[in-house]
C-alpha cells in the first residue's frame, strides 16, 4: 500500500540546508502494523509527514496504493489525506479555539459525503473509549497533556482512515492509559485491517507491530520483522 | 525547602468546576530529587504549576523556603520564579518568534544582575551538552519534537535555579537522548545540590530519585522513599 524510492527531504535554512531524510526506500503492505524508532532528530516525523501526504519530498518517489503522489499539489494532497489518512501529530495540533468535539469532527466537515449528526455520535463513542467523553465541550487549553493527546488520537480515527500515522501517540501518557491506546490501535488493525505506522520509543508498542523500522540520521538503518506477531 | 498544607486547585468551567487537586500536603527537603508519577489527568502538571509559582491554589498553603507564597500576586510570583526556579513545561512553551538561543537567555534578560554575553556563552555550553549547539540560531518550528524539548530543558537551567521543576522532560526523547538528560539532571543535583521535582512515567528517571510521589485523582496516593539512592 506504501512504496517509496530513495526519498530525500532537505529543509532550506537560509544558506544551509538540513538533510532530514537522505534516501529512504521502504515497502509497507496493506494491513501491516509498523513501528518506526530512532534517535531524536533522526527524521521520523519528517518521514511521517511525507508518507501522510502532509508534505512532498525534495527528491525520490512515493507510491500510495500504486499512485505516484510525490509531486501532487496541496489540494490534491488534502484530498487524499481526507479520504484515506488519519494522522496523530507529535504536537497534537489541536485548534485552540475549537472544543474537543469540534476538533474531532473537523475532518468530517471537509468530507462531502459526511453526516455531522452521525459523526458527533461516533466522536462521543470514541471519546468514551479513551476515557474523556466528559470533556467534549471543553477547549484544548483546559485539558491535561495526555488528555489532548487522546483527543488527537480520536480525531485521527473519525474518518475511518485506510492508513493511520501516529507520531509518538503515548509520549504524554502514563503506562495504563498508554496501554488503552495501544489496545485501540491493535483492534483497529486486527478487526478492520487498518494499516498503521507508529513512531514511538515505547517498547510496549514495538512489541506488537509486525515490523520495526530503525531510522538514524535520515537513513533506514535496518528493518526487523517481528517474529512473534 | 517546599512544604504544602492541603493544597486544592479547582478550575472553574462555567457552571461546573474541575477539581484538579483535592488536598495535597507534601514536604520536600533542600537538595532532594523527587519524581511524581500518576495517570493522565491526575493533577501532576497542576501541582507542578503551583509549586513552581506559576499559579496559586484555590485553597491551602504553600511554603517555599519557609515563606508563605500561597497568596502572592503575579509580580511577586514572577520575581520568585526568576530568582529561584527553573521550569521545563510539558508542552515546552518556547516562543515561536525567538531563536533557540534567545528563548534560552530570555530568563536572564529579566534578571537585573545579568550579563548577557556571559549568558550566551553559558547557553551555548548547555546546548552543546544536549547535542544541539548547531541549532542555536534556528526557530522552534525548525526543530524536531525532541530537539525542542532539549531547548526547554536548557532554558530552565540558565539562571542557576535553586529548584528545577521538569514536567515529563523525556517524553519526546528516544532512550539514549533521554539518558543524557537524566545524566545532566543527576549531576546538577549531586554536584550543585539543586532540588529537583520531575513528573515522569519513565522508570529510568524514578529509579534514581530519592522519593517517588504517587498522585491519583488530585490526591497523593502514597510516597515511597527510594532505598537504593
Ligand atoms: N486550565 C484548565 N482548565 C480546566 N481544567 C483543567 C485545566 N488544566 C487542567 N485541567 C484539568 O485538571 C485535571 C488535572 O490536569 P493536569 O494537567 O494537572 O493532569 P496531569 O496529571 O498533568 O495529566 P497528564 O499526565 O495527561 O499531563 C485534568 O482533568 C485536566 O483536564
Ligand atoms: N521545518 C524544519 N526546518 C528545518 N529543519 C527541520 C524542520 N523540521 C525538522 N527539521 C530538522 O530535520 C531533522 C529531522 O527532524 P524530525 O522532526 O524528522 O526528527 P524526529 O526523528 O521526529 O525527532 P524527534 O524524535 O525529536 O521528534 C532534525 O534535525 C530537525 O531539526
Ligand atoms: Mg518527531
Ligand atoms: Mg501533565
Amino acid at each position: 500500500i506504501i512504496r517509496t524510492e530513495n526519498l530525500t527531504k532537505t529543509y532550506r535554512l537560509g544558506e544551509t540546508g538540513v538533510k532530514a531524510l537522505r534516501g529512504v526506500s521502504i515497502n509497507i503492505s496493506k494491513g501491516e502494523l509498523v513501528s518506526i524508532i530512532g534517535p531524536s532528530g533522526s527524521g521520523k516525523s519528517t518521514l511521517m509527514h511525507l508518507l501522510g501526504c502532509l508534505d512532498t519530498p525534495t527528491s525520490g518517489k512515493y507510491f500510495l496504493e500504486g499512485e505516484d503522489v510525490s509531486k501532487l499539489n496541496d489540494i490534491q494532497l488534502a484530498n487524499i489525506r481526507n479520504k484515506k489518512i488519519g494522522f496523530v501529530f507529535q504536537m497534537f495540533n489541536l485548534l485552540p479555539h475549537l472544543t474537543v468535539l469540534d476538533n474531532i469532527i473537523l475532518p468530517v466537515v471537509y468530507n462531502a459525503k459526511s453526516n455531522l449528526r452521525e459523526a458527533e455520535r461516533k466522536a462521543m463513542k470514541l471519546l468514551e473509549s479513551v476515557g474523556i467523553e466528559k470533556r467534549a465541550k471543553h477547549l484544548p487549553a483546559q485539558l491535561s497533556g495526555g488528555e489532548r493527546q487522546r483527543v488527537a488520537i480520536v480525531r485521527a480515527l473519525i474518518n475511518d482512515p485506510l492508513i493511520v500515522f501516529a507520531d509518538e501517540p503515548t509520549g504524554n501518557l502514563d503506562s495504563k492509559t498508554g496501554l488503552e491506546i495501544i489496545k485501540i490501535l491493535k483492534e483497529l488493525n486486527e478487526e478492520k485491517g487498518v494499516t498503521e505506522i507508529i513512531v514511538t520509543h515505547d517498547p510496549s508498542i514495538t512489541q506488537f507491530t509486525h515490523k520495526i523500522i530503525h531510522i538514524r540520521d535520515g537513513f533506514i538503518e535496518k528493518e526487523i520483522e517481528n517474529g512473534h506477531v
